[in-house]
């Protein structure tokens, strides 16, 4: 599963600022809804990967315990080593005291150098946190810092556009929205986890008849689902594999797919054009064009899981509820 | 008690690796088993092991 975590995050794309310990030190973390840690890297971690401007000094922070427990994360070929600590965290102006939370003293490779995040704040249940303590939405809660149980998301698809995207904590900005709220509820506490109804590609229900589970996931930029079935909505979109596990099509063909894609969830379907769901990038001059679904085989008890990720978030605004456990989704 | 987080949106690291020609040896290093996979189609049981590393 960690494996699988930090390999996810080679596709996030949307971070926001936080600061951790007296003075302040600041980090670019992403909010992740698909983990319940706080992670930064230390300042002694020596490993190349960890070659980082920014890098947490706890002997420079008046206001830091140290914990002592140590922390490790298989992931590929390597071993991620990390100490946890405590101390104040600064988010958006918000103190949260005595916050739990992991410095890295070990990071194999060097992916993490190419990341424009230092660290991960993780954002679901707290089964799913690796370390003791509360994660941070948990500590907010317990220290009375927030009005309602509730956090939301507002993702822009636009590069440099106004916002980019916002989190909003204790609440929603219904500026950003269009009403109603479609409220889905949570089956399983770990994960931000629902219940998909079916999911509809040109027309045809083949994928999810009978229903599957799924989790909303910020930390990721894709849709994923089980490899069959993402292969039968490859091979449907007129999908062509890379070497890389990656699906592209054909940049000119883009106005001529007629096909939407549908989720179904709670009664209601959420659709996905091609537009929305085909990603562009640029390679030098070249324009390539993703297929925004990606084969991720993950397994819960319910059953094989599926991930919705920016490519649904950002058509999607989302509001995660701690007080009824339940999911909402808007038109964005 | 209403928190407004900016968020910045920026290229991942995976398009910043296709960009420098780095994704393959990320792949190998971070997702051996996917690379395993497809060794494992190439060579059909019996042969020796491929596994990396």
């Amino acid at each position: 599963r960690s494996s699988e975590k930090i390999y996810n995050f080679m596709d996030a794309q949307y971070y926001g600022d936080i600061a951790l310990g007296t003075p302040e030190q600041n980090f670019s973390v992403v909010f992740d809804t698909g983990s319940s840690d706080l992670w930064v890297p230390s300042a002694y971690c020596v490993t190349e990967a960890c070659a980082l401007p920014k890098r947490f000094k706890a002997f420079k922070s008046t206001s830091f315990l140290h914990d002592g427990r140590q922390f490790g994360i298989n992931y590929g070929s390597g071993h991620l080593l990390g100490v946890m600590g405590r101390d104040y965290l600064m988010v958006a102006g918000m103190m949260v005291k005595r916050q739990e939370f992991r410095e890295s003293v070990y990071e194999p490779g060097t992916a993490f150098l190419k990341a424009r995040f230092d660290g991960v704040l993780g954002l679901g249940y707290p089964a799913l946190a690796e370390i003791l303590g509360n994660p941070v939405f948990d500590n907010m809660l317990a220290q009375n810092l927030l009005d309602k149980p509730i956090f939301s998301f507002y993702l822009s698809r636009k590069l440099n556009g106004s916002p980019e995207g916002e989190l909003l904590l204790g609440g929603t900005d219904e500026r950003l929205y269009d009403l109603p709220i479609n409220w889905l509820p949570v089956t399983a506490k770990a994960y931000w986890q629902i219940k998909i109804d079916s999911v509809v590609v040109q027309g045809v229900n083949p994928f999810c008849p009978h229903g599957c589970q799924a989790i909303v996931d910020t930390g990721t930029s894709l849709i994923t689902g089980p490899t069959d079935d993402i292969l039968d909505i490859q091979q449907l979109i007129g999908a062509t594999p890379t070497n890389f596990g990656e699906f592209i099509v054909d940049c000119a063909r883009l106005s001529n797919f007629p096909q939407h894609q549908h989720f179904v969830l709670g009664g209601k379907e959420y659709t996905l054009t091609s537009d929305q769901y085909i990603r562009k990038e640029m390679l030098g001059d070249r324009k390539l064009c993703f297929s925004g679904f990606q084969a991720v085989d993950m397994i819960s008890s319910e059953g094989p899981l599926w991930i919705l990720g920016d490519v649904f978030l950002t058509q999607y605004y989302s509001i995660f509820d701690r007080g009824q456990d339940r999911v909402g989704f808007a038109i964005a | 008690a209403l928190i407004r987080v900016p968020l910045r949106k920026v290229p991942t690291i995976r398009s910043q690796l296709r960009s420098e020609g780095l994704l393959q040896d990320f792949l190998v290093e971070n997702r051996p088993d996917m690379f395993s996979r497809r060794y494992a189609q190439c060579f059909p049981a019996g042969t020796p092991s491929l596994r990396l590393g």
